[in-house]
Parts: structure tokens; sequence; C-alpha cells
């Protein structure tokens, strides 16, 4: 996967 | 966003408020361990770089600067402000054991071998044992001030609500982050002893001490 990892929690 | 998700980030938002405020109102930081704090200084620092790449919510984005300024204002609480009633004699669980075995972990167990997605992934392992030179510091004197406790409690109680988060987040999205759930597990068992003393003792009104 090329898109960059989000971590949408705290 | 789920209640138990909520629920977490306020205690561990709690948590973070009634430690500076106990070290800011008695002045004091006795029975504080700094070196947990520069842990989770490091734990936020690193976790959060994403500010500067990536937009989430305007929620994630206040959070993440009121934790990351929250900790760094403990910090030099401890070692600057309040230096004096530092107790470093009894804080003295060596960092770099933490530190170098968990940036080598996350150096080989990560989800994608790229810098800020390695540097998340330490600030996660690391922050499932940052509280063990304060629990150590616990240990060692035997006792901590009730407020002291209820930071503890706050700060164990955000992780197991994560954990409650995770299993509502896969059974209602089909999202899984193994990396944070082990971590969180980690974390959140390394504090069932503390848990144990706090409902037992704590909640009726005695202060926290360990059996000599």
């Amino acid at each position: 996967e090329d898109e960059e990892r989000q971590h949408d929690e705290l | 966003m789920n209640l138990f998700r909520l629920a977490g980030d306020v205690s561990h938002l709690l948590a973070i408020i009634i430690l500076l405020l106990k070290i800011w109102r008695t002045r004091s930081c006795a029975g504080i361990s700094g070196k947990s704090q520069i842990l989770f200084a490091l734990v936020f620092t690193t976790r959060y770089l994403d500010l500067l790449t990536t937009f989430i919510s305007f929620y994630n984005t206040t959070m993440k600067v009121i934790y990351i300024g929250c900790s760094y204002a403990t910090v030099w609480m401890i070692y600057a402000k309040f230096k004096a009633t530092y107790d470093s004699n009894h804080d003295t669980f060596r960092m770099e054991f933490l530190v170098i075995p968990i940036a080598a972990l996350s150096l080989l167990v990560n989800h994608d071998f790229a810098p800020l997605e390695i540097l998340w992934t330490f600030s996660i392992y690391l922050e499932s044992v940052a509280i063990l030179p304060q629990l150590f510091m616990v240990s060692k004197t035997g006792e901590a001030e009730t407020i002291t406790s209820h930071y503890l409690f706050a700060l164990g109680l955000y992780r197991a609500l994560y954990l409650m988060n995770w299993i509502w987040r896969f059974f209602a999205e089909g999202f899984f982050d193994l990396i944070a759930i082990v971590a969180g597990l980690v974390q959140t068992i390394l504090y069932c002893d503390f848990f144990y003393l706090y409902i037992t003792k704590v909640l009726k009104g005695k202060k926290l001490s360990l059996p000599a």
C-alpha cells in the first residue's frame, strides 16, 4: 500500500 | 468515535490534569516518578509527529496538543520548578532498560518500515511500559498519596477503556490494529495489581500502602 497509514486514535 | 474511546480520552486527560494540579497546588512532586513522566513525554512526542503531516479532526489535533503540552509542563515542574521536592533517591528505575529494547522491537515488529510509522510503533510499545518507573517507586516506598492513586487509576482506566473501544470497532467497523491491541493489553495488565489495591483501599478512604 502506498498511502501513508493514518492513526485516528490518540 | 464511540463512547468507550471518548471516555478513554477523557480519563487520560483527567489523569494528566490531576497530576499537574497535584504538583502545582502542593508545590511538590514528592512520590512522582520523573522518569515515567520523561517516558510519557517521549511517547507523545514520537506518536504525535503526524500533527505535522496529517489532519484528522479538530478534536484529534486539540487533544494531541494538550497531551504534549501538559506532558512537557509536568517534566518541567519535576526537573526545574519544583526540583527540590523531587524524590530522585527513590526514582531509580533505569530508563534505558525500557527504551533500548523497545526501539529494537519497533524496528522489527511494525506495520510499515517507514520513519513515522516506526516512531508511532515505538510510542505504542513504550507507552505500555512507561508507568513501570512510577509503579517501581510506589513499591519501593511502599505507599502512594491518595491523589497519586487517583492519577494512576485514571491513567490505567484509559487504556482499559480503549480495549473496549477496540472490541467495539472490530465489530462495528471491522477495524483492528494488532500492535495497539497487544500493547494495550500489556499496559492494562500492568495496572491490575494497582486496580485491586485502589478498589480495596483507596475507595474505602484508606491511603494506598503496601504490606511491608
